[in-house]
């Protein structure tokens, strides 16, 4: 309780600092493989001209992830946990220290690959952005309700390979609304393209930027 | 720290109350729904003639998982942690008193879906069984290496979807062995049983029955 009182007064800090520059901060959470670098390639690669923008990213250990967003010409620095399991403000607060993202932009925060502990550990960030993968099955949400319960926005990917596996969307984004009546939700496959569209209407309305 | 030593007393004792009864405990571990529930299904029903068996079901909500596993004739019971992320040693220990396993039988743990924090928490298990699905991607087990490192067994699991996803099966297993140059990889398809006749036959071994 005391690790997480001081965790959200750094938060609160840098929501404040985030403001201050007028940046859009959000934090992308999901299981490990759900797709959430895979979508940030797409969106940094498609909107490359439209808005600019910065990422931290999070994981255990290596770089792999910061090296495939840097191959995108977006800015990166790549936070290691070693054994922990979420990525906290202060982690962040140092990262944004050393990106020193401009005025206006949006700054991804790509979380460590986990459904459960970043749900408790707020970065400052304007909404969290749940990824959910057609893969791991549309009971997902129920039986992780405090993920669901603290994202904005939830993400269906990997929808091209629905033909191939059991899922119910409807009964999946009926679960995340049973927990979180106004939760967004949007249904894609960051590898083909398919709803990206609309996802990019709606960062780009989100930072006031017409498309 | 603390709660880690506290945590380790339990498991040990959990190690000798396994032992005195002869009963093998398996602790499955993987990021949520990579199948650890299904390959629990295939196994109860298949190999129900040839071990006892009983499970622990761990999750942060529902009785989800307990029910399918009950559905198979097996003896369940389901912790559920709340904003928990991993089991630990005392639930287990309470798990155990509840069901009352036989000598000589076969004890699965399922973990909370969670590629993180199990690896710090031992049970009391004989080892644990890491399982990753081929939609994941191949850099797993160097990203998520503490896992890869507490487990004896990796299950790659969901081989039917390789035709639709990119997965390179060989730097995959040479990434765990890069961390773990003894563990043991077995290539499985839950949904339609390829592969799953080499994890029975390593379990019957291990729980010392002639196939
Ligand atoms: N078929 C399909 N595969 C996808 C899609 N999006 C991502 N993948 C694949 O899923 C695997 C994991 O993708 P990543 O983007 O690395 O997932 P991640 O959530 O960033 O993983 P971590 O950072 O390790 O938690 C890779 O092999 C991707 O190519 C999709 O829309 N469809
Ligand atoms: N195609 C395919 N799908 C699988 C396979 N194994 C499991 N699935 C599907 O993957 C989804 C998740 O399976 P579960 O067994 O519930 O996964 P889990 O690891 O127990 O999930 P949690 O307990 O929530 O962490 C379900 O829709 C399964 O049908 C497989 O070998 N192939
Ligand atoms: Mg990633
Ligand atoms: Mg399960
Ligand atoms: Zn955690
Ligand atoms: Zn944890």
């Amino acid at each position: 309780a005391a690790i997480l009182g001081k965790n959200d007064k750094l938060a609160a800090e840098n929501r404040g600092w985030l403001k201050a520059k007028n940046i859009l901060a959000l934090n992308l959470v999901s299981s490990p493989g759900s797709g959430k670098t895979t979508l940030l390639e797409r969106t940094l690669t498609d909107l490359k001209d439209k808005i600019p923008m910065a990422v931290i990213e999070g994981d255990q250990e290596t770089l792999n992830d910061a090296e495939r967003i840097r191959a995108t010409g977006t800015a990166c620095v790549q936070v290691n946990t070693g054994t922990g399991c979420h990525l906290e403000a202060d982690m962040v607060q140092k990262g944004m220290e050393q990106l020193d993202p401009q005025e206006n932009s949006l700054l991804l925060i790509e979380n460590v690959g986990n459904l459960v502990c970043p749900a408790l550990f707020d970065l400052g960030e304007r909404a969290k952005v749940a990824i959910l993968s057609v893969t791991e099955g549309a009971d997902k949400p129920a039986k992780y309700p405090h993920m669901i319960a603290a994202s904005d926005i939830l993400v269906i990917n990997k929808i091209d390979l629905l033909p191939y596996v059991t899922f119910d969307v409807d009964a999946a984004i009926q679960a995340a609304r049973d927990i979180n009546p106004a939760i967004k939700v949007f249904q894609v496959s960051a590898t083909n393209g398919e709803g990206l569209d609309v996802w990019y209407d709606w960062l780009l309305a989100e930072i006031g930027v017409s498309g």
